[in-house]
């Protein structure tokens, strides 16, 4: 997960800044 | 989009929920030409990628799946429905490649940039599509198919991947048996997905040896997705 950290944070619909 | 003429409920939702089409931002960071469209055509596939992952979600039956294995559809299958987009958007344009409808390349352009190899396939794959003359709904359920088919491995619950690759499957024969009419329609569909796979994994191959060879910088999400690859 760490290594896939963007499409994990995209899928979880992270409410926290995603850094593309 | 116009209006979805589909009846069949799960092509609808996919047509409405379809991301209108993305305009490039010409890269404004080099004077260098080939590499200023190099830099604009990878920041377009960065926002496209972006808005692909949100479109997936709306995919019927592509939520109720594990997180695990809505990421390795995602790693697995993006650029093949990226591409599905670049190739019905390419039909009947001659000899270029449409990535967005202000960045035509043709074969000289894709050249210039590293790109040929991928000319040549993107350019097989749309005159595949155009002699099957698609509809708007076979792009969308293509498009989705080519997630839902990704053979990602390992899968966490292929039971329900299963189960998500035959709804797709259900609503893409429904489709073609009460809209086209043609016996063999959907089994020629499902038949243009190898090569589907074959132009994706160059394009993929393209794009990681520039990153590496040439030291193009890309964009975090573009290259995480490439990396999983």
């Amino acid at each position: 997960k760490e290594k896939h950290k963007i499409l994990h944070q995209l899928l979880q619909n992270s409410t926290s800044p995603v850094d593309l | 989009y116009t209006l979805p003429a589909s009846r069949n409920k799960v092509i609808s939702h996919l047509l409405l929920t379809e991301p209108s089409p993305l305009a490039a931002n010409q890269d404004e960071s080099t004077n260098d030409g080939s590499l200023k469209t190099l830099l604009t055509l990878c920041d377009l596939l960065n926002r496209e990628l972006l808005l692909l992952i949100g479109w997936a979600k709306h995919i019927p039956g592509f939520s109720g799946l594990s997180l695990v294995d809505q990421m390795s559809l995602l790693q697995s299958g993006w650029m093949e429905a990226l591409l599905v987009g670049v190739a019905w958007r390419s039909q009947r344009t001659g000899d270029e490649l449409v990535f967005a409808g202000n960045l035509r390349l043709d074969e000289a352009q894709c050249r210039a940039v590293g790109l040929a190899d991928l000319y040549v396939a993107l350019r097989h794959l749309t005159c595949k599509y155009q002699s099957m003359n698609l509809s708007q709904e076979e792009v969308v359920t293509l498009k989705a198919m080519a997630l839902a088919n990704s053979d990602a491995d390992p899968v966490d619950c292929a039971d329900s991947v299963q189960r998500f690759q035959d709804g797709l499957h259900e609503a893409l024969q429904e489709y073609e048996a009460t809209q086209r009419g043609e016996q063999h329609r959907a089994g020629r569909l499902l038949m243009s997905l190898p090569l589907l796979r074959q132009t994706a994994d160059r394009a993929v191959a393209a794009f990681l040896r520039l990153h590496r060879q040439r030291r193009i910088p890309l964009h975090k999400l573009l290259l995480e997705m490439l990396d999983a690859k």
